[in-house]
Formats: structure tokens, C-alpha cells, sequence
């Protein structure tokens, strides 16, 4: 028997519509721990991973370690028909092949449940190793999500350059170039307002920017987000998930032809 | 120019 039951069911939406438009299909592993998804886009150039923790839902059962490979387009239609203030269960028998996604209004007046088939997806596993960056980044995450929406006006790519002086986001196209330049924060009265620049070594790496900006689909899970690049290395760009978890983003730098 | 390499260049499988 699996059971999950997030009071704060918004959060569960908003992890489909970060995720809705980078991948047709996934599979949730479901075990004692939480919830993880991994999954690479269509076109095998970003990887997304999902993690949601046991404890940061209101109740979590997992007897079984349980694989349920959904169909995202069909998931989201149904986190649509759930209100942003509804209370989301998810659950499933052992060895079931379907799901059954319930919602209840926060007065307990109106329950719905919707009961949705799963897959069996057969799809590559990653090994992410331990990295220690070279440049870690914590900036607003609308200011990041203007920022791509902005330079991708401008060309195919964005460069990313990050060095002790800030962090400059570049593109050039046909219409000519653009540059973004971010400096540490000196003082802010919110948290999530800084920019915050970690540097061991300065690092410049080109993004496509297709990708970036489905990645800023993320945006409304968390006032901040954290770019993490290494010479020559995939970028990290991860969102949190409320208290319950993260969401990261891995995207394969462009390399010289 | 650049080209876009896949990310299993990158990560392997496991």
C-alpha cells in the first residue's frame, strides 16, 4: 500500500507544470524515503530530477518500493481539476496498475477522486556524482526566469560567465547582443531578493536557451533559485519544493565544434 | 560554432 497525503496540494501542481513541458512521460519510485523522479527530456540534453521527502508530507505510507510510470500530460490534467487550496492524496495498492489521486476542499465538503492508469516505462537511469562547483549562484527566481525570457529575444544560446565581480548572462543574434549583468548583493531586507555568488574559479559556459526557460517553468515553487556551473560540466539549476523537497534541472553545456 | 551534446556524455548510465 502507498499513501501520500500533502495538505499543501499547490506545491504538487506546481512540480507538473515544471515538469509538464520537458517531459511526456516519468516514473515516480515511490519508497520508505519519499518520492524521486528522473527523467531526460525527449531530445536526451537535460536530465530533470525530482525529490519529495517522506517527511514532508502530512502522511506517508510506503510498504513496497513501488515504480509507477505515468503518463505527465494525463497527470497534470488531472492536478488541473484540483483547486489550488485543495489537500492532494495520492495512492496505490502494491502491484497495482493504476493510481488513484484524491482531492479534498479544506472545509472536507467537496472530494473528488480521479483514478488514472499507470505505465511501464522503460527508461535510463543516470549516475548524478557528488559535485563540488566551481560557481554557485542564488538569485530571485523571477529575476532569473526575466533574464532568459529576455536574451532569448536575442539568439539561440545565453552565455553564462561567472567571476568574483558577478555573474553576466550574454546573447547575440541577428538583431544584435545583449548582456545581463548581476552583482552581489550587498545588503537586502528579504533572503530571497539576494544574489549571492559562491566562486572557487570563475567558469563561462553556453546554454541553450530552449531549454533555460522551460526550466524557469518552475519559477513558482520557490522565490529563489541556485545555478551551479564547473568547467565543462552539465549546469544544475534547482528550485526548492516548499519544505518537502527540490527540484534540479540538468542541462548539457555547448561545446566548441 | 557550438554544438549540443546529449547529457549521457556526461552522466552515465546506471
Amino acid at each position: 500500500m502507498f499513501e501520500a497525503r500533502l495538505v499543501q496540494g499547490s506545491l504538487l501542481k506546481k512540480v507538473l507544470d515544471a515538469i509538464k513541458e520537458l517531459l511526456n512521460e516519468a516514473s515516480w519510485d515511490c519508497a520508505d524515503s519519499g518520492i524521486q523522479l528522473q527523467a531526460m527530456d525527449n531530445s536526451h540534453v537535460s536530465l530533470v530530477s525530482v525529490n519529495l521527502r517522506a517527511e514532508g508530507f502530512d502522511k506517508y505510507r510506503c510498504d513496497r518500493n513501488l515504480i509507477m510510470g505515468m503518463d505527465l500530460t494525463s497527470m497534470s490534467k488531472i492536478l488541473k481539476c484540483a483547486a489550488n487550496d485543495d489537500i492532494i492524496t495520492m495512492k496505490a495498492q502494491d502491484n497495482a496498475d493504476t493510481v488513484t489521486f484524491i482531492f479534498e476542499s479544506p472545509s472536507q465538503e467537496k472530494v473528488s477522486d480521479y483514478e488514472m492508469k499507470l505505465m511501464n516505462l522503460d527508461q535510463d537511469h543516470l549516475g548524478i556524482p557528488e559535485t563540488d562547483y566551481a560557481c554557485v549562484i542564488k538569485l530571485p527566481s523571477g529575476e532569473f526566469a526575466r533574464i532568459c525570457r529576455d536574451l532569448s529575444n536575442f539568439g539561440e544560446s545565453i552565455v553564462i560567465a561567472c567571476s568574483k565581480e558577478g555573474v553576466k548572462f550574454s546573447a547575440a543574434g541577428d538583431i544584435g547582443t545583449g548582456n545581463i549583468k548581476l552583482a552581489q548583493t550587498s545588503s537586502v531586507d528579504k533572503e530571497e531578493e539576494a544574489v549571492i555568488i559562491e566562486m572557487q574559479e570563475p567558469v563561462t559556459l553556453t546554454f541553450a536557451c530552449r531549454y533555460l526557460n522551460m526550466f524557469t517553468k518552475a519559477t513558482p515553487l520557490s522565490p529563489q533559485v541556485s545555478l551551479s556551473m564547473s568547467p565543462d560540466v552539465p549546469l544544475v539549476v534547482e528550485y526548492s519544493i516548499g519544505d518537502i523537497g527540490q527540484i534540479q534541472y540538468f542541462l548539457a553545456p555547448k561545446i566548441d565544434d | 560554432g557550438k554544438m549540443q551534446p546529449t547529457i549521457s556524455k556526461f552522466f552515465a548510465s546506471v
